[in-house]
């Protein structure tokens, strides 16, 4: 699960 | 964090404070669709999951946190204290067609197939046509209290601001989400003809009122 996108925005 | 998103996420956070004065100073939620408000509450629950999986900062959970509360108190006070004040009678925008219309969407083009990243989809594209039942309601009535418009616009210059700071990612951190930037321009192209109306005659001291 380490490949899942990351969405640092809000 | 670039100038763009910070003031973004301020106008965002003025956005809820206008219509929140808006309800206290008029005691009423008339001309403020519930639809739109719901689906953002909808919007914010299925989008921040990750407070339980990921910590970014304490600026991001703190932020989060405020839009969940705030948006379920809103539609508590339209539901409850406010709902004698409620124009449910010119808010009719079938809203259960964006939610199953961004569920269909969050399903076809999700993020990952990660339940997490598949609500995080789907709640873009909510968000993307959220403000639609507000926008409809506006249009049927013709008009909009003063501080109704005020709360619009600055949800509106949330949305381009997203895009100026999406354009300044992408040149200094190569950053790029294509859902979030498709979602992203189609939302803020929903608030074009707002935009001219509230330019040409709120800002001229007169009422929002369609020509």
């Amino acid at each position: 699960s380490s490949s899942r996108p990351v969405h640092d925005e809000l | 964090m670039n100038i763009f998103r910070l003031v973004a996420d301020l106008l965002h956070l003025a956005s809820i404070f206008i219509l929140l004065l808006k309800i206290q100073q008029t005691k009423s939620c008339a001309g403020v669709s519930l639809k739109t408000q719901a689906l953002y509450f909808v919007v914010f629950v299925t989008r921040y999951l990750d407070l339980f999986t990921h910590f970014y900062s304490v600026y991001n959970s703190l932020m989060k946190l405020f839009f969940i509360a705030s948006s379920a108190y809103i539609v508590y006070l339209m539901w409850k204290p406010y709902r004698p004040t409620y124009s449910a009678s010119t808010d009719t925008f079938r809203a259960e067609f964006l939610i199953v219309g961004a569920a269909l969407l969050g399903l076809a083009f999700p993020d990952s197939w990660h339940i997490l990243d598949i609500l995080w989809s789907f709640s873009i594209y909510l968000e993307a046509v959220a403000i639609l039942p507000q926008l409809f309601q506006m249009t049927r009535t013709g008009e909009a209290e003063t501080i109704t418009s005020h709360y619009v616009f600055a949800l509106g210059a949330y949305r381009a601001l997203y895009l100026m700071n999406w354009i300044y990612r992408y040149y200094t951190e190569g950053y790029m989400d294509v859902i979030a930037w498709v979602a992203g321009a189609v939302q803020t192209i929903l608030y074009a003809d707002f935009f001219y109306i509230y330019l040409t005659r709120v800002m001229r001291g007169r009422l929002f009122s369609l020509p």
